[in-house]
């Protein structure tokens, strides 16, 4: 076993050398780590489920490297490797991202880029590094979708100082001040996307163009009273049927505040706070 | 009051542009002033020597445009055209947002028909992105586009540089303002002494009848 | 002060700040 374990680890390494990426993570994933013959040490399973995950997403195999990395995840609560840990954590980051769970996603490349540390281990965490955490942090935040819980994210990032220094800061400005979005800003924030970000989803539209047409529709139910489908379509540059489509799953999944009169083909945005609360939410004139 | 903190600054810059500019080339600072996409009051400028002393120069033409920025409208521009100098797309388009919050000083919901006539706009879609990029994420104004209605309906506007014949009328707004409130209080005063004097009265006769009843049982 | 003033007219419009019969009905 000792000495098809070092072979292995050989292997992968020529494999790893040729950025055969999926090969060596293949070769690794043969060793046998819950052999019962062998006791191996959990920092070394740790590490090695940590290296095949990575190898994995290197070819953004998110399924093979989810699998190493929820193994990882039953010892890395009892890891002192700092190193190990982090590795673990941007594994769990990407794979959440690959996934399409972008909120999380986002959560987790933030809670990364706010290591304070500049050297971890023999690592040195590089200010660039934290900075593409952070840019993943807020590309993850736009892509994801629309809503309550999405804002409470962008409105962290918004107010986070280092945003504001980063190229993508102008969309997410545009983005927590629900702005609409036009076709020249999607195309440069499309630049940096990465392929399963700009992915076809089974409606035909991509990852992309699903989260800017869900953050341009709530931009509008803050500019409109009502809409007709067909304005709404041009506004979103979908077919109107389309707009009225995405719009009441919106409205269903209470992600949006509205109602839809196909007969008239009108969407209503709806603010239905009672009258008199309207009226106590303009104190504030008096204050001025 | 966060357009005023914005352009407070602008103001202070282009004041001291004014003052420090021979005559030959405060035109040049007019326009720049009237061309900036943050500024939308130019009271200030307008007060400053130099400028008013441009009247009756060969310059004074350039007075007027400023009196135009600070209270005129788009129309009033196109009915002057022959007499004014012509305008760059930058002023044309803050003449257009001025117009804007002129029409709202007067009325809370403008229909679209009207807003495409005056500010020559030839349909809803090129309207509804004038508003919505140039008035609303701008900040000078907060409000709801209705297209059953075809309005918009508005909700603040920035204030435009007053002229003197306006202020009687704030004054007027704000004392029956003030009048109306001080009604309110008094009125709800006296239902709050209505209202404790209706419990006493009930009370008083809650005991009373209670008082009846314990005579009318030791009575009997 | 002219800026002053600017903040009164732009206050002065929002009044009122509801207009609508249901919130008549309410007030009263």
């Amino acid at each position: 076993d000792e000495q098809v374990l070092i072979i292995r680890e050989k292997l992968a390494e020529l494999y790893e050398s040729e950025e055969e990426w999926s090969r060596a993570a293949q070769m690794l994933s043969g060793i046998d780590l819950d052999s019962g013959i062998r006791m191996l040490d959990e920092a070394y399973k740790l590490s090695k489920c940590v290296q095949i995950a990575r190898l994995y997403l290197e070819d953004d195999d998110a399924v093979n490297a989810e699998a190493f990395i929820n193994k990882a995840s039953f010892l890395v609560s009892n890891s002192q490797h700092e190193v190990l840990n982090l590795q673990y954590k941007v594994c769990y980051a990407r794979i959440l991202d690959l996934k399409r769970k972008f909120l999380e996603a986002a959560l987790r490349y933030y809670a990364i880029s706010q290591i304070e540390k500049r050297q971890i281990g023999d690592e040195l965490i590089d200010e660039e590094a934290l900075e593409q955490a952070l840019t993943a942090a807020v590309t993850c935040t736009i892509l994801a979708a629309a809503g309550p819980q999405r804002s409470r994210v962008l409105a962290t990032l918004y107010k986070d100082e280092r945003c504001s220094k980063l190229k993508i800061y102008p969309i997410l400005q545009k983005v927590y001040l629900e702005r609409i979005l036009r076709k020249p800003e999607i195309d440069a924030f499309a630049e940096e996307l990465r392929a399963h970000q700009k992915a076809l989803l089974p409606d035909n539209f991509t990852v992309l163009d699903r989260a800017m047409i869900e953050h341009n529709l709530l931009s509008a139910s803050k500019l409109y009273t009502n809409i007709s489908f067909e304005e709404l379509g041009a506004l979103l540059g979908i077919a109107p049927l389309k707009a009225e489509k995405i719009a009441s799953r919106m409205i269903y999944e209470d992600r949006m505040r509205g109602s839809i009169d196909q007969v008239e083909a009108f969407i209503h945005f709806e603010d239905d706070t009672e009258e008199l609360q309207q009226w106590d939410q303009q104190a504030s004139l008096l204050n001025l | 009051m966060d357009i005023e903190q914005k352009q407070a600054d602008l103001i202070d810059y282009f004041v001291k542009q004014a003052h420090n500019h021979k005559e030959e080339s405060l035109p040049n600072v007019i326009v720049e002033a009237t061309s900036n996409s943050s500024l939308f009051a130019f009271s200030e400028i307008l007060a400053v020597p130099n400028i008013t002393q441009l009247r009756g120069t060969k310059y004074s033409v350039f007075v007027d445009v400023l009196q135009l920025f600070a209270h005129g409208t788009w129309s009033d521009y196109k009915k002057n055209v022959e007499r004014l100098p012509p305008m760059v797309p930058d002023q044309i388009r803050k003449l257009k947002q001025l117009s804007v919050l002129t029409f709202a000083e007067t009325n809370k919901v403008l229909p679209y028909d009207k807003l495409m006539q005056e500010l020559d706009v030839s349909n809803v879609r090129e309207l509804e992105d004038f508003l919505i990029n140039e008035c609303m994420y701008s900040g000078i104004v907060r409000g709801k586009l209705d297209q059953l209605r075809r309005c918009f309906e508005v909700q603040f506007a920035a204030g435009r540089d007053l002229r003197p014949e306006q202020l009687e009328n704030m004054i007027r707004t704000l004392e029956s303002w003030s009048t109306s409130s001080d009604n309110l209080l008094v009125s709800i005063q006296d239902k709050i002494k209505w209202a404790d004097t209706k419990s006493e009265m009930n009370k008083k006769h809650q005991k009373d009848v209670e008082d009846r009843m314990e005579a009318a049982k030791k009575s009997s | 002060e002219n800026s002053l003033l600017r903040q009164v007219s732009s206050l002065l419009r929002r009044l009122p700040v509801i207009e609508s019969e249901k919130f008549q009905d309410d007030f009263l």
